[in-house]
């Protein structure tokens, strides 16, 4: 039930390479 | 919590208070019947997690407030679709509140009863004028009123919240050094709509070859045979923490014979996947799931995420070193 661990993983993951890069 | 952002994630559901106001907001008022499921994934409330930072009387503390909202709200549709005059049996529907054992029990009547006995002073004041008002109703109530004030739940309702507003643990003692007793009717604390009462008694029932036999014949004599006499009165069943092999037994057992006819809440359970045939169709209503994330190869954990469901869909929300507050990152 629910989203699985690895997409919120790769979600988080999307979002923090962003956010690197944007800094 | 620090991070949480209110405005984007709804009610922090730290109280008892405000997650059963929160939950209670994600069912439809229309979903009379059926199972739902709360996995509010929070140490002090989710038995899965381990028994050292789960608190057994918070747990029912949510349990308690959410089935009581849900039962006065069904009661208020009621109402609304009855003259308000005649108030009929199907207004007045009860629910049953469901834990492991007698041995549980008794430790959360314990606390309910002496927060009923030693209400504090330092309620808000928006409680404050509540319970004033519901006083003063009291104290007027005669023939005349009796109809429109028939049941004292709905004070009680406001009583608990702020019993469980004010202790800031649920500890049997929390209240003994800290707070000043404050003289009161205790008759006037409404439990007649809750009825907390154990799947097992005081059978002790381990997985083995005889397991069904005994979960069939202690849920007979404890569940079973209380709903068959209270079948017209009671409408909502809510079982708190069923993880164990004759925990999860029990409810497939109880889901398949209540089910069609009554409202099923379970909150916070675990089954083994996949999940049993009985529970296939039972909805997630509520969902919080907080985390943290970290890279494979370190240690530093400051990012935060959190996956929620309220509605339809489930959000994912984070927060990393650099966030205040909790953003949404995604919706699935």
């Amino acid at each position: 039930d629910g989203p699985s661990m690895e997409w919120v993983a790769a979600c988080a993951q999307q979002y923090l390479q962003q956010k690197n890069a944007e800094s | 919590e620090t991070s949480w952002n209110q405005s984007l994630m709804g009610n922090i559901p730290t109280t008892p208070m405000a997650a059963a106001q929160e939950i209670a907001d994600c069912f439809f008022t229309h979903e009379n019947a059926g199972v739902s499921i709360i996995d509010l994934q929070l140490p002090s409330l989710d038995l899965r997690q381990g028994a050292r930072w789960y608190d057994a009387v918070l747990a029912a503390d949510v349990a308690h407030l959410l089935v009581e909202r849900l039962v006065q709200r069904q009661r208020d549709n009621n109402v609304d679709a009855n003259d308000t005059n005649k108030q009929t049996p199907s207004s007045s529907k009860k629910a049953l509140l469901l834990v492991r054992d007698e041995a549980t029990v008794r430790s959360i009547e314990r606390v309910w009863e002496k927060r009923a006995l030693s209400f504090t002073e330092d309620d808000t004041e928006e409680e404050e004028n509540d319970e004033e008002e519901d006083e003063q109703e009291m104290s007027n109530n005669n023939e005349e009123t009796t109809v429109l004030y028939d049941d004292f739940a709905d004070f009680g309702f406001l009583e608990s919240i702020a019993a469980v507003e004010s202790l800031s643990t649920s500890s049997p003692n929390a209240s003994d050094s800290q707070q000043k007793p404050r003289k009161r009717n205790t008759e006037t604390i409404d439990r007649r709509r809750i009825q907390l009462q154990s799947l097992f008694g005081e059978a002790i029932i381990s997985e083995g070859a005889d397991m069904e036999q005994k979960v069939i014949r202690a849920l007979q004599s404890n569940v079973v045979s209380y709903l068959k006499e209270q079948q017209d009165e009671i409408d909502t069943i809510a079982m708190i923490a069923p993880v164990t092999r004759p925990e999860v037994m029990a409810i497939c057992a109880l889901v398949q014979k209540y089910a069609k006819t009554m409202r099923i809440i379970l909150i916070n359970p675990h089954f083994a996947k996949p999940r049993p045939m009985e529970l296939q169709h039972a909805k997630t209503v509520y969902s919080l799931r907080p985390f943290l994330v970290r890279a494979k190869d370190s240690r530093k954990t400051l990012t935060k995420i959190v996956v929620l469901k309220r509605k339809q869909e489930w959000e994912v929300f984070i927060s990393d070193s650099a966030s205040e507050q909790f953003e949404r990152l995604a919706v699935n």
